[in-house]
């Protein structure tokens, strides 16, 4: 699965996640990438989320809309919000996540429980930045 | 406030360090960097951070190292499937497609969805019809099907084989 979230000069945030889904699966199978709210969401007045991972357990989580209604409702930060959607149900929801996620100023947050994943942000004016391992 | 800024990911996965050499991992840190540029170079131009993640993840459909597109991960029938979805934050308004088999690049049909239909989320066939109805470019399984991931399908589906083999596992 590969993703980007983006801020552009108006001010808008856009959201896009796009997979060849996971090896072996079930001809037929759809994972969390097009299921809007479990791995991909974007709203301008919070965030832009991205996930990947064993798409079952971010569609049960409803893991990119947790990390906007924790930012919007219960008022976490970008990263808190997005660490704590990694944790979340840790206990009936076992499996890979990553989560990417963009604030509405630009900010970036990555959360991931799988200590790899491949990553890269770049601000207007600064220098890019590309990750591989935790 | 930043002016603007692109984020990207290609995947989170169960990997240990000695499972990746070298190489591969310059592999992917110039694919990523390739695909920042691709988002970056929209936004710089004044251009929209719905055309932006687009071409960032365009780059990582192209790129045979990355689970989606060309070189995405194969079936249990040695298939390719892809599903894709866009959000713009301004409108709310989403592209979707899921289980389709042709589409070159997944994300640009579901961007057009977002543009141009009534519906979210379009799957299999009818999403395939959409694109042909939108000119977007759709290849045959020989564009996406790379040497590694067939080869990764067969060693799967041998091991799988073993497994039915084993003593007491068979059922007369």
């Amino acid at each position: 699965t590969v993703g980007a979230v983006a801020l552009d000069i108006n001010g808008n945030l856009a959201a896009a996640t796009s997979t060849g889904g996971l090896t072996d699966q079930l001809k037929g199978r759809v994972g969390d990438t097009p299921i809007i709210g479990g791995g991909t969401f974007a709203n301008n007045e919070v965030c832009a989320v991205s996930c990947t991972g064993e798409g079952e357990v971010i569609m049960r989580g409803a893991l990119a809309h947790e990390v906007y209604a924790m930012m919007k409702y219960a008022g976490h930060s970008l990263q808190a919000a997005t660490e704590k959607a990694i944790q979340l149900h840790a206990d009936k929801l076992q499996g890979d996540r990553g989560i990417l996620s963009m604030d509405s100023s630009g900010k970036v947050a990555f959360g991931f429980n799988t200590g790899f994943m491949k990553r890269g942000y770049w601000a207007a004016d600064e220098e890019p930045f590309v990750a591989l391992w935790e | 406030m930043k002016k603007f800024a692109i984020a990207i990911h290609g995947g989170a996965e169960t990997t240990k360090p000695s499972e990746l050499d070298n190489k591969k991992e310059e592999a992917y840190k110039d694919g990523l960097a390739d695909a920042l540029k691709a988002g970056y170079d929209v936004l710089e131009k004044g251009g929209s951070a719905l055309d932006a993640v687009e071409a960032a993840v365009n780059s990582m459909e192209r790129n045979p190292l990355f689970n989606a597109g060309r070189g995405a991960s194969l079936t249990e029938r040695g298939e390719n499937e892809f599903d894709a979805a866009i959000m713009d934050g301004n409108t709310l308004r989403v592209g979707a497609v899921g289980a389709v088999r042709y589409v070159q690049h997944p994300i640009s049909l579901a961007k057009v969805i977002l543009q141009k239909c009534d519906y979210c989320l379009l799957v299999g066939t009818g999403a395939e019809e959409f694109a042909l109805a939108n000119n977007l470019s759709l290849k045959g399984p020989e564009y996406f099907v790379t040497p590694e991931k067939k080869e990764a399908w067969l060693d799967k589906q041998q091991n799988k084989v073993e497994k039915k083999r084993m003593p007491g596992s068979m059922t007369d």
